[in-house]
């Protein structure tokens, strides 16, 4: 048994958690929080048999898609008045962060 | 060290953590939701010794009961005009999905 | 590659991430509650690489502060008079409970 920890963009929950329906597995959503952008993301966490990890990650991999976010830097970055009048940067953020980890033990009670 | 993951049903909840901290355990409770029925659940984190997993394992058993939840489908299923009113239709969820994973570090700071 | 998991208070949330941050690390943030006070803290994800952990536990220590709070019993504890004005008691809440699990496959998609 392993358990596939996934933090993927909201927009992208709602298609992944269909896929994942239609391939027969059960998943668990939490609300959670990029560290960098600060904005809200979803940690998903899927139960799967072994044999079925390079399915499962092959699957978020075909439902989420790495998108660029326009972010306002806080603060003014040069010295020059130029500088005081902060232009959007593009920050890449990608489809999903997924970790795999070994389950000891898995029950349904 | 082992951590315990335990999806459980909101109802269950207090029971379970009040079992836990009278067992002398600690707990970390997490909002989630279920992929399928897309309610609401509590995704119950215990950092526990080796040997008492048997234990807490046993008290989440006791703990949580399934149920029968009535969901009315989003889809009509059928041609006729009858299937165009959707009949409610029990689904059953379980009392608990437990993943025990190993802890290769445990630290209190 | 390893997980930590480390549930810390809310106060110290902001250090810890910009100091991660400057690290060159990545972190998720999920809110949690704790079992035993019932009051909201932190669940942070952070994954790194195997070398980095000590590095890591070490950040976390001097970002999480130690604190006493001040919590009032829900019951009354004894039986005369006296008691039944319940008088707030200090309950220690430590820095932070880190759990470092390992991780099988690790995958940016
Ligand atoms: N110090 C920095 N300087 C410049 N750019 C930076 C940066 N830290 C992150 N970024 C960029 O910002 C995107 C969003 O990061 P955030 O931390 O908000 O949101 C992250 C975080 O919630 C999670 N994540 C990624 N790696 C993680 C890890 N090793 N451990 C825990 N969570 C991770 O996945 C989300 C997406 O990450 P992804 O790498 O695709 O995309 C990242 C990355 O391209
Ligand atoms: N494709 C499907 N077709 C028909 N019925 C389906 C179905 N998927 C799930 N169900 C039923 O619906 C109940 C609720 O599932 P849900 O995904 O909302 O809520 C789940 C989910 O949040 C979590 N869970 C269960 N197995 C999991 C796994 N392998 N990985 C991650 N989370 C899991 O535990 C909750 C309760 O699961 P439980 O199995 O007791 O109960 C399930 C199951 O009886
Ligand atoms: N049965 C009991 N009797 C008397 N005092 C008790 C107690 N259970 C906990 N405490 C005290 O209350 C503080 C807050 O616990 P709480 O469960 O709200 O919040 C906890 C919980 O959310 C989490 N946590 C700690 N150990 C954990 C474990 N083994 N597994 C999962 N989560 C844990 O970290 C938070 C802080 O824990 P920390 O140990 O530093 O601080 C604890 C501890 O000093």
């Amino acid at each position: 048994m392993k358990l596939v920890i996934a933090v993927v963009q909201d927009q992208d929950v709602h298609r992944l958690i269909e896929r994942l329906l239609d391939g027969g597995f059960s998943a668990t959503k939490l609300a959670s929080t990029g560290g960098f952008l600060k904005e809200g993301n979803t940690t998903v966490l899927v139960g799967i048999e072994e044999e079925k990890v390079d399915q499962v990650v092959q699957l978020v991999r075909d439902s989420c898609q790495s998108r660029k976010q326009l972010v306002t830097p806080m603060a003014a970055v040069g010295t020059s008045l130029n500088s005081f009048i902060p232009r959007p940067i593009e920050v890449p953020v990608g489809g999903a962060t997924i970790f795999v980890l070994d389950v000891d033990r898995f029950e349904k009670v």
